[in-house]
């Protein structure tokens, strides 16, 4: 899957949010493999956006770009 | 930079904008200095002109809101989104809300400097996307930088004029 274990689900859950905010991540109505798979998609599409490695997964440099302050318009990927 | 897809943008170079309420993180006249040098910004480098207005509807309207403000789009409290604005257009076209939850400063490096951020909110008000360039007003992401020497930085500067053209008055 896209979360790593070292993840907390505090912050996965941040993550979450974020993509459903700004990067049109639909809510979870689907088997939990194809949501992780779109989350993965999401995820690129962020890290790519902020010239960050584009992993699709969350790691600790994409968290932190999601915890800072920021504008609530979703980024120009989205 | 980046532009909304469509080429939203206003029809007019003579816009309005109204500020209809004030945030009590600073004085009346910090909040009106630091938004009509927002707007500044912009129309050094465009044809753009903004004109404040004290009643009625204008094409931007500004606002000082928390959490549900009846747009669809909550704010969250303290820190994370510290506003927002929408595309040219009528209605709640171009209007810009900022999250009231935040503490904002007219110079200061503490709390979040309510210049930039409009700055920044116009820009999408005037039909700028978020731009990926980090030195950018248009970076998503918000960082202080010293207001007495602000100059828009180029990559700004170009996505404005793809839109609205030079300021031929310079």
């Amino acid at each position: 899957g896209p979360v790593p274990p070292s993840i907390g689900e505090e912050e996965e859950d941040l993550a979450k949010n974020y993509l459903k905010k700004l990067y049109n991540m639909k809510e979870s109505t689907r088997s939990f493999g194809r949501m992780v798979s779109e989350m993965s998609e999401k995820l690129r599409e962020m890290q790519e956006f902020f010239g960050l490695e584009v992993t699709g997964t969350l790691d600790a440099e994409t968290l932190e770009v999601m915890k800072k302050p920021r504008c609530g318009v979703p980024d120009v990927a989205a | 930079y980046a532009v909304v897809p469509g080429n939203l943008k206003w029809k007019t170079n003579q816009l309005t904008y109204r500020i209809e309420n004030y945030t009590p993180d600073m004085s009346q006249a910090e909040v009106d200095s630091s938004i009509e040098r927002a707007f500044k910004v912009w129309a050094d480098v465009t044809p753009l002109r903004f004109t404040r207005i004290y009643s009625g509807v204008a094409d931007i309207m500004i606002s000082f809101v928390v959490r549900d403000h009846g747009d669809g789009y909550p704010f969250d409290g303290p820190h994370g989104f510290l506003a927002h604005a929408f595309f040219p257009g009528p209605g709640i076209g171009g209007d810009a809300h900022f999250d009231d939850d935040e503490s904002f400063t007219f110079s200061s490096s503490n709390g979040y400097n309510l210049f930039l951020v409009a700055a920044h909110e116009f820009g999408h008000a005037l039909g700028l996307e978020h731009s990926g360039d980090p030195g950018a007003l248009m970076y998503p992401s918000y960082s202080f930088r010293d207001v007495k020497t602000f100059v828009l930085p180029q990559d700004d500067v170009n996505g404005i004029q793809a839109i609205y053209g030079r300021n031929t008055e310079v």
